[in-house]
């Protein structure tokens, strides 16, 4: 269902487009829709990874991916980079020169950038395609839910009052926009202390709220795990494995 | 110096514009903004806070602010609301019925509102305007960049690599711009142990980095303290001390 503007754009390969969000910043979307696309994987779906985030793109970083995409023999569509695990994957880090370069765009060529990310990529047969989006609920998360076949959000928290309010923000926008959310993703919920106890560092779980104003399910709980870190900052993200992050796809 | 377009907005009463940016989500932007008010108002300094995230606001909320702004007798400009310290404050969560509300907004929007905040507000006579602005390199940090009289920009970081990359997206913009970078801080360092130690949950610091980039100096490295969520949740952050935010103005 939903508001749907000036044209959806078209890419008949693609099954599923599970959009990522928060409307906060920093509490894990990029790490969620990549743990999210390792788990698919893994479970022999095909999946492929848009990096919605077009002015601060973390998924090729984490993926250990910098090979630029090639253009496609049309002379015009991209084919998207691909991570060691064989996942494709399109982003605006993809396309810089450098990826330390800043984009300076305002919202027009912002939501440009997105909508050709969908169409104008060969992402060829995919049972999944998540899009990792920014925070906020401006250009790019409007033109994700009105311009691209989003069959499912998951929305991402972490446990502080103030990170709830804000992710609150995005259930509305969604609703607004007659999106289904499919699952609430709280990470950094605690620290894994040396004794096994959970040192809650960001306070208790406010997860069961969003639970009821999405009326979708929790999915999983991730601790801050300093694993994740190195291997993100190293990009290896696709050889993280544990119990919590098994539970996303569960 | 830098780039000043479509007429700067005017507000003689305000001494010092300090911009606080970082490019990345969820770094403790609204944190650090928040300690520096405090932290000046402290010193005998008038300061106020214009929260320059309009889609994902926060500023309210960690000062326990829900008085609405009033209208002033000149029936155009807004009376901004006083925290309970005395420090003025404009936030687009201040304008909404339900602070859950989402403002689904597009950039000339947002840009529009980040102006009014600064010229139809009447912040009177200020030592320093404190503006936080929301992740990203976009509409907001152009608007404020280009349109207000920013005399210094404050970066803000957390220690992994993923942040550092794109935090120094914001260093550019600010550069390209013309802009001061007056310093960084560097948040969620470590979690400090029961035994002394200190448990780098995101990896060793990569502040250096950033203090080359933007050669400025390091103000300060705040740990993960759970006394911050807690009072930051409550409402309470004026009531904050700790020895590390006080190296933020030493
Ligand atoms: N559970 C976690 N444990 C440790 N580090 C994490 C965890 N979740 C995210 N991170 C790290 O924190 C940073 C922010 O995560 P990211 O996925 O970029 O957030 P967002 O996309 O919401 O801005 C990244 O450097 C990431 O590696
Ligand atoms: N050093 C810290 N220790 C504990 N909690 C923190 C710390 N810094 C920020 N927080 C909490 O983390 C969340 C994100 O911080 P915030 O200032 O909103 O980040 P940003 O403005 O960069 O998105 C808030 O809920 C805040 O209270």
């Amino acid at each position: 269902g939903g508001m749907k503007m000036r044209g959806m754009a078209e890419q008949k390969g693609i099954k599923h487009v599970i959009a990522v969000m928060s409307g906060k910043g920093g509490v894990g979307k990029s790490l969620v829709a990549g743990l999210l696309a390792v788990g698919l994987k893994r479970r022999g779906f095909t999946v492929g990874i848009l990096d919605g985030d077009i002015t601060g793109p973390s998924i090729p970083r984490m993926f250990g991916v910098r090979e630029k995409p090639a253009v496609a023999a049309d002379g015009k569509s991209l084919v998207p980079s691909k991570s060691r695990g064989g996942i494709p994957i399109m982003s605006m880090n993809l396309l810089l020169p450098d990826e330390g370069e800043a984009v300076i765009w305002r919202g027009p060529m912002v939501s440009g950038a997105i909508r050709q990310f969908f169409s104008d990529v060969q992402w060829g047969e995919l049972d999944y395609l998540i899009v990792d989006l920014p925070p906020g609920t401006s250009d790019a998360p409007l033109t994700v839910m009105q311009a691209l076949p989003v069959s499912g959000v998951v929305l991402v928290t972490t446990p502080q009052a103030l990170a709830t309010l804000i992710v609150g923000k995005a259930v509305r926008l969604v609703k607004q926009l007659g999106g289904d959310i499919v699952g609430v993703v709280e990470n950094m919920s605690y620290v894994a202390m040396p004794d096994g106890s959970k040192n809650e560092v960001f306070g208790p779980s406010q997860g069961l709220k969003l639970v009821i104003a999405s009326n979708a399910p929790l999915m999983a709980k991730l601790p801050i795990d300093p694993e994740i870190a190195r291997l993100a900052d190293a990009g290896l993200i696709e050889s993280y494995e544990s119990p919590e992050s098994e539970e996303l796809l569960a």
